[in-house]
């Protein structure tokens, strides 16, 4: 499936 | 990490700071909602559940903690604190906020990157700091008079999210796979909340007189 964006943000 | 994204945290940093001052040195809360306080205490304590589980930097760590203390620390002094929770304006602090945390929740149920627990918790805590501020907004324009404090706490996590935008700009152009739009459109839609509010921020600074907002 398609990877989900990587949270790096707060 | 670019410069807009830490001018960004920096100014979040900063409003909560501010914050913190009004209600240590004044000892009073007036003037600030108790529901966005505990929105926002919720934001991140559903958004950092990667905090066990993600490492990102040691930045991001510590940024998430002190976010997640500091946050439940306000709500626990408006609730608690013999003093501070005298002056807290209860009568004028009645926005629904369940319905935003409702609203909030079953977005994230249909809109999410995933469909597991913490995606969906995720996408939850960006719907619901996108309309957190609400209650607090809507205080400010039931009261009238905006104290120096309350004005500039307002002002700095107006900013914040002024440089999350400037931010995503310069990751859209520098970044290869750069597509979050789940946290883009949020977060235009939070700062468009604040565009009234600065409008007549801006207004009291050019001609140095009391922040007011009209009724």
């Amino acid at each position: 499936g398609a990877a989900v964006t990587e949270h790096d943000e707060l | 990490m670019n410069i807009f994204r830490f001018a960004g945290d920096m100014m979040h940093l900063t409003s909560i700071l501010v914050l913190l001052l009004k209600i240590y040195a004044t000892k009073s809360c007036s003037g600030i909602s108790l529901k966005t306080q505990e929105l926002y205490a919720l934001v991140f304590l559903a958004r950092y559940l990667d905090l066990f589980t993600d490492f990102i930097s040691v930045y991001n760590t510590i940024m998430k903690l002190v976010f997640i203390v500091s946050s439940t620390a306000i709500v626990w002094c408006m609730k608690r604190d013999r003093v501070v929770r005298r002056s807290y304006d209860k009568q004028l602090d009645t926005f629904r906020h369940y319905f935003l945390l409702a609203a909030s929740f079953a977005l994230a149920l249909l809109v999410n990157e995933k469909f597991t627990f913490q995606e969906i918790f995720w996408a939850f805590s960006i719907y619901l700091e996108a309309v957190a501020i609400l209650p607090q907004l809507v205080l400010l324009q039931r009261s009238g008079n905006v104290d120096n404090l309350t004005g500039q706490y307002v002002f700095f996590l107006g900013a914040y999210r002024a440089f999350y935008i400037l931010n995503w700009i310069y990751r859209y152009f520098t970044e290869t796979h750069f597509s979050r739009w789940i946290a883009c459109i949020s977060g235009l839609v939070q700062t468009a909340l604040y565009a009234d509010f600065f409008y007549y921020y801006y207004i009291s600074w050019k001609n140095n007189t009391k922040l007011k907002l009209p009724a």
